[in-house]
């Protein structure tokens, strides 16, 4: 069994969770924050058996997306000591994605 | 030692956390989101010693409660394609728990 | 490779993300709420290979600081099961660090 924690921009969000539910796989989301550009984004849980994860794993590629994104203005600021004469991008990728072993899972 | 992560009800959440506390086992609380019905609900995190896993379990078993939900009609209509004849219920269990291994705990 | 949870306080969360993002080490923050005191605290998320764990622990050490909080009085009545003669201090950590061995780290 494992557990897997995926992050993924906010935007994705509500697609890859349909893309979950209509394959089956039960997951729970929390709200999270990413600690360089500090712009909210969100966390999958999922708790599943071993021979999901190929499939789980295809479901989030194909269902999150690579952006580029600004740095704000206060961040690059503090980032670089002085006002940026120009805006700077940053690669954000579509998932971030952690897996885990897990020893049991136990429904009440 | 495990890290045990526990997804209850939000309508159990301070009846579990009374009985953890009064067990004197630390827990840390996540507000989350079902993914199915799109409920808010609670997880609890707690890193314990090996030993103490079938107390904790005992303690979410009898601290959590199994309920008949019903889901809400938008999502029932984006499910079926059409708004349903009647209200569906949905059968939403007590606890989710997931138990993992831990290589360590520090506190500093 | 480890996934690494660390609950710190509130009041420490931008010392020690500053700190993180200096040292190149990627996090994710979660918002938490601490069972027993029922505040609010900081939980950060961090994918690692194995060689950078004593640089982490070194840097959650030095960004994060033990205090000594009062309970609420609602707490404190709840708990003695009267009001309390005077307020009740009781001393929380800087930081509780889970470690946790992890499978595989993916980005998509
Ligand atoms: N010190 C630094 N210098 C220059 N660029 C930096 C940087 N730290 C991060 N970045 C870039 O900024 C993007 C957003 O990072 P953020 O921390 O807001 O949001 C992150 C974070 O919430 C999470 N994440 C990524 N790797 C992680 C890890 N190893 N552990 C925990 N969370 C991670 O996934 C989100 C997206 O990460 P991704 O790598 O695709 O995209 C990252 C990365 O390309
Ligand atoms: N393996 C896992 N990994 C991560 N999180 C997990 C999980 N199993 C359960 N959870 C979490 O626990 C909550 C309750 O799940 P339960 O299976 O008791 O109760 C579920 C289940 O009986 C039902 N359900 C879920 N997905 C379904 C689907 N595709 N079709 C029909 N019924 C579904 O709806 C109830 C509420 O689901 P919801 O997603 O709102 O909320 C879920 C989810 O947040
Ligand atoms: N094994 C574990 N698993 C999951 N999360 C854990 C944990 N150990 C600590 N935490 C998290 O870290 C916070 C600080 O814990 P600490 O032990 O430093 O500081 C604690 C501890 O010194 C004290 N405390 C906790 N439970 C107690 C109890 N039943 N009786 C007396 N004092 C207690 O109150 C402080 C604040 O606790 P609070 O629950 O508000 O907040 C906790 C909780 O969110």
């Amino acid at each position: 069994m494992k557990l897997v924690i995926a992050v993924v921009q906010d935007k994705d969000h509500a697609r890859l969770r349909k893309a979950l539910t209509a394959a089956k796989i039960q997951s729970t989301r929390l709200s999270t924050t990413g600690s360089f550009l500090r712009n909210g984004n969100s966390t999958f849980m999922m708790g599943i058996e071993d021979e999901v994860l190929p499939e789980l794993l295809a479901i989030i590629k194909e269902n999150s997306q690579a952006r580029h994104e600004f740095i704000s203005t206060a961040i690059a600021t503090s980032m670089l000591g002085e006002l940026p004469e120009q805006p700077i991008e940053v690669a954000v990728g579509g998932a971030t994605v952690f897996i885990m072993p897990m020893d049991q899972m136990v429904h009440f």
